[in-house]
């Protein structure tokens, strides 16, 4: 090292050092690379075998996708556990170097499997040339499949004649595996999981109340929060007063109280309703002017405003109107949406006369570079 | 793209590059919206931070951008919580742009698709990418015509993987006009009879695009995420408190 004394990270087991410092030392570290989580041994050094310098790295390569669907030929009993010293290989704690397989456990891996590539256009990953690697039984100890190591990786499942398929294809319909095990006790809790109430739909336990809709009727999503009467549930199921909703501030922490405040009623008349106290209210139409209308077209996703009306109140109609009125400092409150710029002020609206938008799509999916003339192409 | 042809400057004025660092070109993205475009989640795979990252509009040619091109930074880089990497479902990512672009011939946004709005099997629509075209990696834009596949035909050609609502299919059975590496996160656009161009998809994953291992691409169906894309951004303008 540069310095005399090694930081942490890097002392090595003789007060000796390895790098100059915490960037660059190696040291070895635990494997989180799913599909090599039943390995022999668990810890892990990088730059691996085939040039990757991170678990993150090896996780989302392209071998990390081809051994496992290569496993499937059952071409090499070995090949999972041989793909894995390639892909996370072993660290040795004391010396801090890669162990690297054998020479033979290559040459067996490709000899059975490179013939299977070949069929679909694919090359054996060239990195991995067995001369690379030592001889068993020589000077430099090397990586061999002991008795018991697992065929199959985590990210397989095994049917009961030994051969591993991917886990995804578990009770999918299909009929993968040689003995049809694979679509065997497929019932939910047989394979841990949570059977949809009214229906043989299978989710995970951590889907329910994730705020996420997986069942049908969102039964993974009901009762999931305990609120009180003047509470109201966030989407993430926390509990918020009810007088918290709509006011154009987050109070859930996923902002959920916040959504769908605004919206436009359907068809021609498109009258603008805003939730306030998770109560709906119409939108006076005294003080309204055409930013607020810019705002609501916006908000909503829906582009420019093309038309707005000031439309009588329907009289008779049940139950006493609820009014808001635009904020007497709106224009002081930028960047927030339109529901903070709105306030209960009474339940009269002088001019008895609700806010009616009607929004266009702004120009979108237009090519004009193309001009109109060069589309028609002359025979 | 494999089987496509070079695009002609301003065809495709929603299609962005998104690159990182020295790395260059990475991915395809599509302008949304003045500050907005969408790429897929798995870009960012171990490159999360948005100071990593810049978005490059109006290109053509990757080596000569050219007068016509904008470039910004990213502000923020929201990916689906669902994004599942296994088996690549919702693989879907908004990414706001440091500032508005300026809306020139050659940088535009496509339009959103309407609710439950999506394109009719065996229709033909466009994909373009600066991605793998088989033998090399190209300079100028690529585009290629493809057929919408539906998604129980789609499933047929990929027993190792699942294809959910997430996703839409398009391509050919012999896999000769497709996406391949690089073009991922670019767009899936099918043309309505006004003339406007709709983004249905987003190059997401398929078969190794240049073994003799066939069949269709596989794109996030943006349909089934528009109510998420616009949700996103809502909150990122609205809420951002």
């Amino acid at each position: 090292c540069i310095s005399t004394s090694c930081t942490p990270p890097c002392e090595g087991p003789h007060g000796g050092c390895h790098g100059r410092n915490s960037s660059t030392c190696t040291r070895c570290e635990p494997i989180s690379l799913e599909l090599c989580m039943n390995l022999p041994y668990n810890l892990t050094i990088f730059p691996n075998y085939l040039g990757h310098q991170s678990q993150r790295e090896s996780s989302v390569s392209w071998e990390s996708s081809l051994f496992p669907a290569l496993v499937q030929t059952g071409c090499y009993q070995y090949l999972m556990f041989y793909a894995c010293t390639l892909l996370v290989p072993k660290c040795d704690p004391l010396s801090l170097q890669r162990v690297p397989p054998c020479r033979s456990l290559c040459r067996s891996a490709k000899e059975k499997c490179e013939s299977v590539l070949g069929i679909v256009g694919l090359q054996w990953p060239e990195d991995s040339d067995c001369g690379q690697f030592p001889e068993d039984g020589g000077n430099v100890s090397c990586l061999l499949p002991e008795p018991g190591v697992d065929e199959c990786s985590p990210s397989h499942f095994k049917c009961r004649s030994g051969r591993c398929v991917l886990a995804t294809k578990r009770c999918d319909g299909h009929l993968d595996c040689d003995d049809q095990s694979d679509e065997d006790n497929c019932g939910c809790s047989e394979r841990a999981l949570w059977e949809c109430p009214g229906s043989s739909i299978c989710i995970k336990a951590s889907m329910i109340c994730d705020g996420f809709p997986d069942c049908p009727l969102l039964a993974d999503e009901a009762n999931c929060s305990l609120c009180r009467d003047n509470e109201l549930s966030c989407n993430n199921h926390e509990c918020v007063h009810r007088t918290l909703w709509c006011d154009g501030r987050k109070h859930c922490s996923d902002s959920s109280d916040e959504w769908d405040c605004v919206s436009l009623s359907d068809g021609s008349d498109s009258v603008l309703t805003v939730l306030r106290t998770a109560a709906e209210y119409q939108v006076c139409a005294d003080e309204w002017n055409h930013e607020l209308s810019k705002l609501t077209c916006d908000q909503l996703g829906l582009g420019l405003p093309s038309t707005v009306t000031m439309v009588p109140d329907q009289p008779g109609i049940p139950g006493r109107r609820r009014w808001l009125h635009v904020h007497p400092d709106w224009g002081q409150r930028n960047g927030s949406a339109l529901q903070a710029r709105l306030e209960k002020r009474s339940h009269a609206c002088h001019s008895r006369r609700r806010v009616s938008v009607l929004c266009t799509r702004e120009d979108c999916g237009l090519r004009p570079a193309l001009g109109v003339r060069s589309q028609r192409r002359r025979r | 793209i494999l089987g496509g042809r070079v695009s002609r400057r301003g065809a495709w004025p929603w299609q962005c590059s998104l690159q990182s660092g020295q790395s260059g070109h990475v991915c395809g993205c599509v302008l949304i919206g003045r500050r907005w475009a969408l790429t897929v989640a798995h870009c960012f795979e171990g490159r999360e931070s948005a100071e990593l990252w810049k978005v490059v509009l109006g290109l053509n040619n990757l080596d000569h951008p050219g007068t016509h091109s904008q470039t910004r930074g990213v502000r923020s880089i929201i990916v689906h919580p669902r994004y599942n990497r296994a088996v690549v479902d919702y693989d879907i990512s908004v990414v706001e742009l440091d500032s508005e672009i300026e809306e020139t011939p050659t940088v535009r946004p496509v339009c959103l698709p309407q609710l439950g709005q999506l394109p009719s099997a065996d229709s033909y629509c466009y994909i373009t990418g600066w991605g793998h075209m088989g033998n090399r990696m190209p300079f100028k834009l690529q585009e290629g015509e493809v057929r919408i596949i539906s998604l129980s035909q789609c499933q047929s050609y990929f027993d190792m993987k699942t294809i959910t609502p997430r996703m839409l299919c398009a391509g050919y059975e012999a896999g000769t006009v497709d996406s391949c590496m690089g073009d991922s996160g670019g767009p899936l656009v099918c043309e309505e009879a006004s003339g406007r161009w709709t983004l249905f998809g987003l190059t997401s994953w398929g078969s190794v695009c240049f073994s003799k291992v066939l069949g269709p691409g596989v794109y996030s169906n943006v349909t089934h995420f528009t109510p998420w894309i616009q949700q996103q951004i809502y909150i990122h303008t609205y809420l951002t408190d």
